[in-house]
């Protein structure tokens, strides 16, 4: 379903090169959870992001369910994700004049979705991920974990095929970490939906089908799951 | 050193009033390695953002040093917390058109320390915290967990009486998290330093002399840590 071959992304700044990704190849089945996993500046964000579209690969091939991702022009890649792809941000990334309904709301409105389903789909969301009464806050009347959970409903608002999470509970507490994986997890089952989940955290990859281990840019080691 | 006395803040979004802090009185010592633990939206970030001056409670005490902050003018406040205070934020807050090397640089020009011993103090703190190899990396060619590093060797570089720290190692893989927190330890105790760590791990709780448990804006346990 998502197949990568040899990818790699070569950074500069000044004279020095920075090897981020060093040579890259996966195959993600249609429907299953994966955990990347690795430590600080290993490369995780920089593989999500050219999965995802929003940065163009060194060299290398991306192909999500037979279409070449890498080449393809940026007009493709928006029309490509707004079809298909959730993302959340390490960084969160909300609009700071909108309240938490409307953050959630907002992809609704590119795909033409009327104003009443809009917010019939933006308040069950908000309900799952613990938020319902924080509706009307603005990001900066929201904790840090609370604008990272904004992030989670928006990025699940347009019902996905594929779920891009970069460090998604970063700023949640265990208990409310496990809540939002199974969440999640259970979603995906229902929905056969594909979820790409980068974490720094051993202990939450565990939620995941496999669990792909990556270091300075190449993956070393791949194992399953406790829940496969 | 530190006494915080009956302190609330309560937040009013449209009709209804959120207690995020809903009466906290506590005593620090000077030196003390303190952490503050609690799950999302409990009042963590509102409580060291009261203690660092950032915002006024809506009532209560906080005295540093024997000298009360509540009610300070915003001029006295910012004198206060360039003479004593390193802040580590939840969400880095660096200066995107600057290097690393001169976002961990910025807090000594405000002291008006020469530019050779400014450079001397930002290169020796970036290799503390494993950044040398990305001191001419701006934040947007910085992975998350090396801005966040980025911002903790910037609180660090005026040597702070007081380090306030917002989830510092939120972004942080466990075993540089652990690196950070030994480090910040060390220097602390070398140093004389109090630490008021906010961070929703447990684990990473354990490396306080103190762990002080709060929910919906109340403290309900004190315990302490592994090393004290
Ligand atoms: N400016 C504000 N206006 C309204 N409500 C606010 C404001 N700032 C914070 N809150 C609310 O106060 C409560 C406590 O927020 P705080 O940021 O202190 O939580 P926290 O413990 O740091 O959470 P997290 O672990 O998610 O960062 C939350 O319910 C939050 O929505
Ligand atoms: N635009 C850029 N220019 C230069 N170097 C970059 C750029 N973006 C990332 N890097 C570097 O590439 C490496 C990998 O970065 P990446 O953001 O993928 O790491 P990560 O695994 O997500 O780390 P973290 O867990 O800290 O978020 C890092 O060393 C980083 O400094
Ligand atoms: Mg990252
Ligand atoms: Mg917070």
């Amino acid at each position: 379903f998502i197949e990568i071959k040899d990818l790699y992304k070569v950074y500069r700044v000044g004279s020095e090169k920075i090897h981020a990704l060093d040579g890259i190849s996966l195959t993600i089945e249609e429907g299953e959870f994966c955990a990347i996993v690795g430590t600080s500046g290993s490369g995780k964000s920089t593989l999500l992001n050219m999965l995802a579209g929003l940065e163009p690969p060194t060299k290398g091939s991306i192909k999500i369910d037979g279409r070449e991702i890498v080449g393809l022009k940026e007009n493709q890649l928006v029309a490509f994700r707004r079809e298909h792809v959730g993302f959340i941000f390490q960084s969160f990334n909300l609009i700071p004049t909108l309240t938490a309904k409307e953050n959630v709301a907002l992809p609704l409105t590119f795909q033409g979705v009327s104003k009443a389903q809009r917010n019939k789909r933006a308040l069950a969301l908000l309900k799952q991920t613990g938020l319902y009464d924080h509706k009307n806050h603005k990001p900066n009347q929201l904790s840090g974990g609370q604008q990272q959970r904004v992030g989670i409903s928006r990025a699940l608002v347009v019902d996905p095929e594929i779920v891009f999470a970069d460090e998604p509970t970063g700023n949640l507490d265990s208990a409310t970490s496990a809540e939002i994986l199974t969440m999640m997890r259970r979603i995906s089952r229902e929905k056969n939906q594909t979820i790409i989940m980068v974490t720094h955290d051993d202990h939450l990859a565990r939620f995941a089908d496999r669990i792909i281990r990556i270091s300075d840019g190449k993956i070393t080691h791949i194992e399953e799951g406790d829940l496969a």
